[in-house]
């Protein structure tokens, strides 16, 4: 494309907001920027809406960088974004579900955090508010949903200090707030996908308590047609299975939150590292990441699109 | 800019279940400042800890002397970072 965005390198917030506005320049017929909201700093919360007409119509919701150390997840991000948008007209799957749906995409869901691993301290994963009585920063955004929250488990602490503090109430992140409120107020979100990394994993509900959703079997089974998506490509293997039982229980999860608000295909994802990097990632496996992952996130978005409720 | 000099992350293979908790005992010493990427939780998932410079040698310390099995993932997270920064800034390059 006309586009000088390197995709295999990592980007600054304002060079990845200002790619969004590439995006909607150049695909205007079917992407639009919202604005849902601002972070704990003011910075503007956008998502890349891509819609070919209808209101209201059902949609899917896909988020990336809630752990804003977790940079291989905004810069996938970035790449499905334009990937979505290409492809529409092209690839008749693509084509087909965006007749049908709409597609809500968050690339940065939590900007504080992610200009501060620029700025300051690399390792940084929560937002940046400040906690009351305490000298430590920060809320982790992925235990501050309304799901279980604060619930007695090892996946979340009540410590202002430790990185995965809850936080002091449910939704007390602006940023969560503001992705709670665009839900609801839309009504129609009939899937939730959000990126995080690493280890591979792929899963679903529950993560605060550790019994099976009413949807076990589908979620299962099409959490496991999405990792063998995700293999064809380069062998990187997912294990799947509910959050719980993958790695540990943790209330105030966000998959949680939108399966308890009737929001059937909930997944999470936690994108590669098979090697010895962590969520360090480098640059260079950026591009086979999104794109593994992408055929992942198309699998299960295919199967929304089949398996309306 | 916060440094990460002699930061390293290891990874560490529990076995069974009294080694977990004692993982969970390490993470409950705040004075470590440990930094868990992943946490101590089923078996099946490798922990991997990023540990400061002037903790590593009490870490492995411990976790020798319980015969705890770890490798070392990461032996010094600046090197890396600064990889990362050259990167970055030469992709920037070739966009311009």
């Amino acid at each position: 494309s006309s586009n000088t965005f390197n995709y295999g390198t990592y980007h600054t917030l304002e060079e990845i907001y200002t790619e969004l506005d590439h995006l909607v320049a150049e695909y205007s017929s079917i992407v639009s920027k919202l604005q849902i909201g601002q972070s704990y700093e003011k910075r503007p919360l956008y998502v890349l809406k891509f819609s070919t007409g209808g209101s209201n119509r059902p949609a899917i919701w896909l988020d990336a960088g809630i752990h804003s150390r977790e940079w291989v997840t905004q810069a996938s991000a970035i790449w499905i974004a334009r990937k979505i948008a290409s492809d529409y007209g092209k690839d008749p799957s693509i084509t087909s579900l965006l007749n049908r749906m709409d597609i809500f995409l968050l690339t940065v869901s939590n900007p504080d955090g992610y200009v501060f691993t620029h700025t300051t301290n690399r390792m940084w994963r929560k937002t940046r508010s400040k906690n009351q009585g305490s000298l430590c920063i920060g809320v982790d955004p992925n235990r501050n949903w309304d799901a279980g929250f604060g619930g007695r488990s090892p996946g979340a602490s009540s410590k202002p200090c430790s990185e995965s503090y809850h936080g002091p109430k449910a939704n007390s992140e602006v940023e969560v707030k503001s992705v709670v409120n665009f839900i609801k107020n839309h009504g129609n979100i009939r899937a939730f996908l959000t990126l995080h990394s690493y280890s591979q994993l792929l899963m679903y509900p529950y993560g605060y308590k550790c019994t099976k959703p009413a949807d076990y079997a589908e979620l299962d089974a099409v959490g496991r047609s999405a990792a063998n998506s995700i293999r064809s490509l380069y062998g990187t293997t997912f294990r799947v299975g509910t959050i719980c039982n993958v790695i540990y229980q943790a209330s105030g999860g966000s998959i949680d939150w939108s399966y308890d608000n009737g929001i059937k295909y909930s997944f999470a994802f936690e994108l590669r590292d098979t090697g010895r990097y962590g969520f360090l990632l480098p640059s260079n496996q950026i591009i086979p990441t999104a794109e593994e992952t992408w055929l992942g996130l198309k699998t299960i978005m295919e199967h929304v699109r089949d398996n309306s409720y | 800019l916060e440094t990460f000099v002699g930061h390293q992350v290891l990874r560490i293979m529990t076995r069974n279940e009294e080694e977990v908790e004692k993982i969970q005992l390490l993470e409950s010493l705040e004075h470590l400042e440990l930094d868990f990427w992943i946490n101590p939780s089923a078996l099946a998932q490798p922990v991997d800890v990023r540990i400061p410079a002037n903790s590593v040698q009490a870490v492995k310390a411990f976790l020798e002397a319980h015969g705890i099995q770890y490798s070392i993932l990461i032996e010094d997270l600046q090197v890396i970072l600064d990889k990362e920064k050259e990167d970055m800034a030469c992709g920037q390059q070739k966009e311009r």
